[in-house]
């Protein structure tokens, strides 16, 4: 879904 | 992780290990805007705050720790230790045009309508435009050393990178987040002009001096 809970990216 | 995110962020590390050697070794800022560093600063310190609250993979915080380290080195050397050798008469972009819509923008879209998050987005919409002091100072004094030019492309690389390494997550992951694309594929056509220049001229080991 578009609600990212933990951006993994830098 | 996929081999264009990780190039990408090699890309990324390479630029900005790049600049801070040239202005230590040359002992010398000429030619850099210290605004976009400020900004470059700004950018990682409101998206890495995350570095309190959760833990992804050493290798996460570790680039986290260095380019938060790094931006804020090169500002210190910029703005400090050879502030005599910094041109502010050409580094002359009024970064408030920046950062007040990016502030507003931010608030009114983002994933989610908490502190950090909010900041997330700044800092995601702050990025696609913190080269653009640089830029505009490479076309004021209508050339760039040829050390600058790697950084640019180095700096330029790594988001247009980042856009293939989300058309692998969504192909491969179904992942994709809207405002990180839409920002990046902004922040890598602003790079475009400059990519055209690099290539026709700084590989043919020609200096880059645009049309005064």
């Amino acid at each position: 879904g578009m609600s990212v809970d933990e951006h993994d990216e830098l | 992780m996929n081999i264009f995110r990780l190039f990408g962020d090699l890309s990324h590390l390479a630029a900005i290990i790049i600049l801070l050697l040239k202005i230590w070794k040359s002992r010398s800022c000429a030619g850099i805007s210290g605004k976009s560093q400020i900004l470059f600063a700004i950018v990682f310190t409101t998206r890495y705050l995350d570095l309190l609250t959760s833990f992804i993979s050493l290798y996460n915080t570790s680039m986290k720790m260095i380019y938060i380290g790094c931006s804020y080195a090169t500002v210190y050397l910029i703005y400090a230790k050879f502030r005599a050798t910094y041109d502010g008469n050409h580094d002359s972009f009024r970064v408030e045009f920046l950062i007040v819509p990016v502030g507003g923008l931010a608030v009114l879209i983002n994933h989610d309508f908490s502190l950090l998050e909010i900041l997330w987005t700044f800092s995601i919409y702050l990025e696609s435009v913190a080269i653009l002091p640089q830029l505009f100072m490479i076309s004021k004094t209508g050339e760039a050393e040829t050390i600058t030019t790697h950084y640019l492309f180095c700096q330029g690389l790594y988001r247009a990178l980042y856009l293939i390494n989300w058309i692998w997550r969504f192909y491969f992951e179904g992942f994709f987040d809207m405002i990180a694309i839409v920002a990046g594929v902004v922040q890598t056509i602003l790079y475009c002009d400059f990519f055209y220049l690099y290539v026709t001229k700084v590989l043919k080991g020609k200096k880059l001096s645009l049309p005064a």
